[in-house]
């Protein structure tokens, strides 16, 4: 049992590492609190570009939402999936950030297919086509596509 | 994946159909106006969450307001279509599968979603899923990691 | 006690009222569920332009924030200040609302100051001014501010 | 009315000035550059909220890292001054107020807010202040009223 969670922290762990160095050129990484590891807490250590590491507690709104997606990036190389439904995942993010989340979704688009809800411009730019959502009469209605 | 999906009277849809013709695919449009709701009928139709999560406190809030039935159809890039459909009785609902129009029990879409490769729900993020984990406990996050191993 | 709390209750709900129609065109009340208003809890009734009435439960997240914020705006009407600091509160809101917003502060503004941490370009656009913050060597730094 | 704001080694400022010279001021700027920073720099000055709520898990935690004392002066637009400073100490810190100069205790501020009318914390909203309304519950959020009655 202490294997399987070792296995699997360890291979996330590099995960998250190789995804903060994509996502925010930065260095990432996750660390336990305890020697055991079902009484332990999971941290996240976070080093954006240009700055000193911090923990969780320390970082802005934006730099936490980054950190989380990162780590839901780690999990899901750990165990890919077909296709992947992100709903508003980008709310948090500055323009910048928007834009890299974009490129990477873009660049994983090759090996899977990615459904993202969003309001944010540059990530409906990255996307090969856009579908339209808006309320008709009594009813939601679906409206034409966009294409790149 | 996934090539189509249909809606019928569910939550704020009356008959609706999406292609999905590209691996990149994003759904924008105003607060309110049923992105999320796509997001839960695809969580609905191949049973990955509960009605809890779906915002609803029953299967049957799912249902398009006035109406006595929903449904969803998922058709799959290999052909495979997956239906669900949910019926209001008496007492509470029905709730169907199909597979390709036959009626089948749900281990029988477990199977299926094993195959394609679906194994855990960690591909479906809701809106505010990020947050939640942002927000998280230590030890919370440790259990994720529990779950996974 | 009781008539404290009413006096608060009717007030702030009144407000509510003014505000949802100025805000979303729409029609909005707060009410509570029992007849002790200590025991009680308060709902909130909303319904956006062209809907039917819902309840904060079954609203999506754009427009539970939109009546949220509607509600801390009745607030501040019962007991105006000198100024008010808003961070980040449009961050789920689309385009347009993000702009109603923006119209309701700015016509706000002629009674009191408002000084409003945003990332979206519809606030940024209505402001008189906007100040930009970036993160310098190792230190936060003050950058120009644009004029409208 | 706040006119100014001076910051010295306050979070992540090591010396900034901030003029308000509109009525409808906007600030933006990259995630993580500081901006909810300033937020706190206000509340903080006019002790408006404790420190947990400035996420920082004690006074100190304020003050920019590598440096024994931060700073924060506001002025209002009729002339006032409101300062305050904390200091680290070995056991712990020192928190000073001072009134166009001349030191006070909190209460004298609390009257000069007063006068000002800032009478409750409900004109400063936090970033997710927005989101924490929307999950409240019911009872809670009739917990509001009742605190403003
Ligand atoms: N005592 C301190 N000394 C130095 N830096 C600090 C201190 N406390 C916080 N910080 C830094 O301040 C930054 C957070 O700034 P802030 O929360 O203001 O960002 P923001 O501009 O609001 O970003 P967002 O758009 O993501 O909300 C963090 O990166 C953190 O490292
Ligand atoms: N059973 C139902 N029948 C009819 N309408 C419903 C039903 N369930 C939910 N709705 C409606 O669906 C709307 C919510 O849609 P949804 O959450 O998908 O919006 P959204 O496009 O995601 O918005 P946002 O950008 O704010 O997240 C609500 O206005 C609600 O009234
Ligand atoms: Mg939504
Ligand atoms: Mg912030």
């Amino acid at each position: 049992k202490r294997e399987a969670f070792f296995k699997v922290f360890n291979a996330i762990n590099e995960n998250f590492r190789e995804v903060v160095r994509e996502l925010a050129d930065g260095e990432g990484e996750l660390y336990l609190d305890g020697e055991d590891p079902f009484s332990s807490g999971l941290h996240i250590r976070f080093r954006p570009f240009g700055k000193k590491v911090q923990k969780m507690e320390a970082m802005s709104g934006g730099e936490k939402s980054l950190a989380a997606l990162a780590l839901i990036f780690a999990i899901q190389r750990f165990k890919p999936a077909p296709f992947y439904v992100f709903d508003e995942v980008d709310m948090f993010l500055d323009g910048v950030n928007v834009g890299r989340v974009a490129k990477m979704i873009k660049k994983l688009s090759k090996d899977a297919q990615f459904i993202v809800v969003s309001l944010r411009k540059p990530m409906l730019e990255m996307a090969d086509a856009v579908i339209g959502v808006t309320r008709g009469e009594d009813s939601s209605i679906v409206t034409a596509i966009r294409l790149r | 994946m996934i090539q189509r999906i249909r809606l019928k009277n569910f939550k704020s849809f009356k008959k609706a159909e999406i292609s999905f013709d590209y691996p990149f695919v994003a759904i924008t449009g105003p607060n309110g106006s049923g992105k999320s709701n796509i997001v839960d009928s695809i969580l609905f139709c191949l049973g990955l969450k509960h009605s809890k999560v779906l915002r609803a406190d029953k299967l049957t809030d799912l249902i398009r307001i006035g109406c006595n039935e929903a449904e969803v159809e998922i058709t799959f890039k290999n052909g495979l279509r997956v239906r669900r459909r949910v019926k209001k009785t008496e007492k509470g609902y029905y709730s169907y599968y199909y597979l390709n129009d036959r009626s089948v029990g749900y281990s029988e879409i477990e199977r299926v979603l094993e195959e394609l490769g679906v194994v855990n729900d960690y591909n479906v993020v809701m809106q505010g899923d990020v947050t939640r984990i942002a927000e998280m406990s230590p030890v919370q996050r440790r259990r994720i990691i529990e779950d996974i191993a």
